[in-house]
């Protein structure tokens, strides 16, 4: 066996040959279409098991998987995942439970599929995934894992984006790059179109001139940012809208940040070191106009002041020292430190002490469940839910595996604002630094978008609580009043000196007109992207809803699921694949959160499932 | 720039040019009352003629200061930035904005004009002259217009603030001029007895486009004899 593999060339595996990868981008409007199409022969005398493996971005919406074999297409079904689930109970009362897709790490999902390909045969796989890119501290970026098990004849990265507004800067930042390889890879942009092209040939993939193995393996980031002559910018293609709003240069909000932080016993050494690690830098970006304080809790609560102080450079010395001196002790009373700070802001603003145009954040930082004092969730959510009122909001980051991430999301989700993960890596400190780093500049509190009453429906989100620097603000809808001539958007936020009102007008003749040029690239962009956003923001709702208002939320995003065919936490793509001669099915999933992470193993067995709700 | 004082007591308006040297900064409104200043700082064309008095001059920065305020907004063909308490925000002319705070509402609309309204019966506006961008000589600039002066004080001074008290003028002995279709005449003025030269100008207020014709008197040699002083006393060292 070893004489043969030795006559074989690079190329074949272990009897498979994947003459091409191909991954195409058509961005549009900042929505990303992504195919990721694969081709592969098995040159062995035998049957023999070919996989494809992709990563993609949680935030993607996989939409399609085809596998095509000797001519025959295999396509995949999106279906209600409880229909789907029916189809499973056999395999899943054997155990056989492994799905298609996985969590993997902090930004992917794994989507893996195998299927046994008889010899001299041929199979093509085809995913397609689609995904709003979101802009963080100024930039869109679009996230391409890298990582082919073999040398591939004809690989390539392909990325075509075309933004109305026009193309600011583009730049593709790939971390296994090399002299060699910096010749194969493109960029170029103008006006509105930007292209970004990758294509190693056979040679300049090997490791090392004589390796038979890829030094393809890592990140491919492409990132880019829109010109901005205006702060908005709204576009109307077949009936759907959708409005970007980010206004430039206006000052920051001054804001009162209260860090509420763990420092129960789990917290000690490496995480302490860089909690402390993260406070002291971001303490060097606290703003003067701004107020800050710390409460720490373990079994019981400590506070740093007994009223928010202004961030003078003399009590900023004193934080640091505080926070250098934090110590670990005790048990996890989250319901007593939240309410704390809750309280040291509600009562800063009632004696004056706050500027009257700022904003509060509350930002907390735990590794663990409440187990001591109030424990009970629900009643904490409850009492944090209370004390708030609505007026600020609340960032939870759930540091390490063992913490309660739904707790802390749910909870900062029915208090304007989001949760994150602190992975328990060496980065832990940066993690928290990049959070702060996008709500430590606020540029507006309380925007509120508005549209001509009659002429719109279904619109997305369209009042958020805070605008930050260098993010966005997107709104879609459906336009009912096809016949008028224009479309007025309203913006009104409060900024740090005065109120805005910004005004985007467009004239929907001259829109149509403009795009129409345009359609081979644009075509039902925005009305995807509208179903998408719509999705998104319906299951964010759902985690806190209850009773029939959760009931009503699913339903909304499962029809809106289906007819877009993304497999979201309410769908699965069921997937027939031919199995020693007989047809049996596999399920792509999307997973949650509380997903297990990566070890993934193929499996052996041609039934899949899991549930990642 | 030219200049158009509106006299509605006399149901006409008088008119005249200051010449300036790209750079210099004119006071063109001050209230020591109010706190209010507008000053205006000249540009000229992309390339100086080499024939004498044929350079043209234009403002190509207005400066707005409301002391009691602590405003300050600079506007320029490409940009109008506002300064609060020693804070900044900046806009462009792409942008079609409101933004009010305490007394004090700045309208943009997005490529034509921004109205500036400080507290009640304080109002100006601000019109911006675009030209193709590619023009070998003309360059974009910004036009003033006061639409409400009622608060601003009696002590108000500066090229046009001046004309914001009442005054008087009387024409008389219309006479052919050099050019047929622009009649001179004398004009007593503040004391002073003057030749004026019937003509019109161009009020860019409702549409900075075309402008509507204004018919006025025009007062030769840089409103010498009309505003108080020489225009070379209005000179002031900055914008703010």
């Amino acid at each position: 066996r070893n004489n043969r593999k030795r006559s074989l060339p690079d190329t074949v595996v272990d009897g498979i040959e994947i003459y091409s990868t191909k991954i195409n981008c058509k961005v549009t409007s900042r929505f990303a279409h992504n195919v990721v199409t694969t081709r592969a022969v098995n040159r062995a005398d035998t049957a023999k098991e070919v996989s494809f493996d992709v990563e993609l971005p949680k935030t993607a919406f996989i939409t399609n998987f085809t596998m095509t074999i000797d001519g025959v297409t295999y396509p995949g079904n999106v279906k209600e995942k409880e229909v789907a689930k029916k189809q499973y109970e056999k395999a899943v009362s054997q155990g056989k439970t492994a799905g298609l897709v996985k969590a993997s790490g902090r930004k992917l999902e794994k989507f893996t599929v195998s299927v046994n390909v008889a010899a001299g045969s041929k199979v093509t796989f085809e995913l397609t995934y689609e995904e709003l890119l979101k802009r963080h501290k100024g930039k869109y970026e679009m996230y391409i894992k890298v990582q082919p098990k073999q040398l591939i004849n004809h690989f390539e990265i392909v990325a075509d984006i075309y933004e109305p507004q026009g193309i600011k800067e583009l730049n593709a930042d790939v971390s296994f790059i090399t002299n060699d390889l910096m010749n194969v890879l493109t960029k170029s942009f103008s006006g509105k179109k930007g292209h970004v092209s990758f294509k190693p040939s056979f040679d300049q993939q090997r490791s090392c001139p004589t390796c038979s193995t890829s030094l393809l393996n890592g990140d491919f980031i492409i990132t880019y940012d829109v010109n901005r002559e205006q702060p908005g910018n709204v576009q109307i293609v077949n009936g759907y809208f959708v409005h970007f709003f980010a206004p430039q240069n206006l000052p920051i909000v001054p804001k009162n940040v209260v860090f509420v932080i763990d420092i129960s016993g789990s917290m000690s050494g490496r995480k302490l070191a860089q909690t402390k690690d993260a406070l002291l830098h971001i303490l060097n970006d606290v703003k003067e106009d701004d107020f800050l304080n710390f409460i720490l809790f373990s079994s019981d609560v400590t506070v740093w002041k007994e009223n928010m102080v202004q961030a003078t450079p003399e009590n900023l010395k004193e934080a640091r020292n505080f926070v250098e001196n934090m110590q670990t002790a005790g048990l996890t009373n989250i319901n007593d430190g939240l309410l704390k700070g809750i309280e040291m802001v509600n009562r800063a603003r009632e004696m004056g002490i706050l500027l009257d145009r700022s904003t509060s954040i509350i930002i907390m930082l735990t590794d663990g469940e409440a187990n001591t004092g109030e424990s009970r969730v629900d009643k904490i959510q409850e009492n944090v839910k209370n004390a708030i009122g609505g007026k600020f909001p609340l960032y939870n980051l759930g540091f390490g595996h063992d913490v309660n991430y739904n707790f802390l999301e749910k909870m900062a989700l029915e208090n304007h604002g989001v949760a994150r993960r602190i992975y328990e890596d060496s980065d832990a400190n940066l993690q928290m630094q990049g959070f702060y780093d996008e709500v430590a500049n606020p540029l507006l509190i309380d925007v509120d978008l508005q549209y001509p009453q009659n002429a719109i429906s279904d619109v997305t989100q369209n009042n958020y609580q805070h605008f930050y620097d260098g993010s966005e603000i997107v709104v879609a809808g459906k336009v009912v009043d096809l016949e008028s001539n224009s479309f007025v958007a309203d913006v009104k936020g409060h900024g740090a000196l005065n109120d805005l009102t910004f005004t985007e007008e467009v004239d929907m003749k001259e829109m149509e007109e403009a795009l129409k040029e345009q359609e081979y690239i644009f075509g039902d962009y925005i009305e995807r992207l509208w179903a998408y956003l719509t999705i998104e923001q319906l299951l964010e709702k759902r985690k806190n809803a209850e009773g029939e208002e959760k009931e009503n939320l699913t339903a909304q995003a499962l029809d809106l699921s289906l007819k877009y065919h993304f497999v979201t936490p309410l769908t699965s793509m069921v997937v027939t694949k031919p199995e020693d001669n007989e047809e049996t099915q596999s399920i792509a999933d999307k997973p949650g959160e509380d997903a297990t992470q990566l070890n993934y193993q193929p499996p052996s067995n041609p039934y899949y499932f899991v549930d990642g709700d | 720039p030219h200049f158009i004082i509106e006299v509605p007591e006399k149901d006409d308006a008088l008119c005249f040019n200051i010449d300036a040297q790209p750079g210099v900064v004119l006071n063109l409104i001050q209230d020591p009352d109010t706190g209010i200043t507008v000053n205006g700082e000249i540009i000229g064309e992309k390339k100086a003629s080499s024939e004498p008095n044929k350079n043209k001059s234009y403002f190509g920065k207005l400066g707005i200061v409301a002391l009691q305020m602590d405003l300050q907004v600079e506007v320029t063909p490409q940009r109008i930035t506002l300064w609060s308490g020693g804070r900044k925000s900046s806009f462009t002319w792409m942008d079609t904005v409101t933004i009010t705070q305490n007394g004090l509402s700045v309208t943009i609309n997005r490529k034509k004009n921004m109205v500036v309204s400080i507290g009640d019966g304080v109002t100006f506006v601000i019109v911006l002259h675009q030209v193709w961008k590619k023009h070998p000589i003309h360059q974009d600039f910004l036009g003033l217009y006061t639409v409400d002066s009622h608060r601003m004080s009696t002590k108000t001074h500066g090229l046009l603030g001046q004309f914001f008290h009442p005054f008087d003028f009387e024409v008389f002995d219309v006479r052919p001029g050099s050019d047929p279709k622009k009649p001179d005449a004398t004009m007593i003025v503040k004391n002073h007895k003057l030749t004026v030269t019937r003509g019109s100008q161009k009020d860019y207020r409702k549409d900075s486009g075309q402008g509507t014709k204004v018919f006025c008197w025009f007062v030769h040699d840089n409103g010498s004899g009309l505003i108080d002083g020489v225009h070379t006393d209005y000179i002031v060292p900055d914008l703010f």
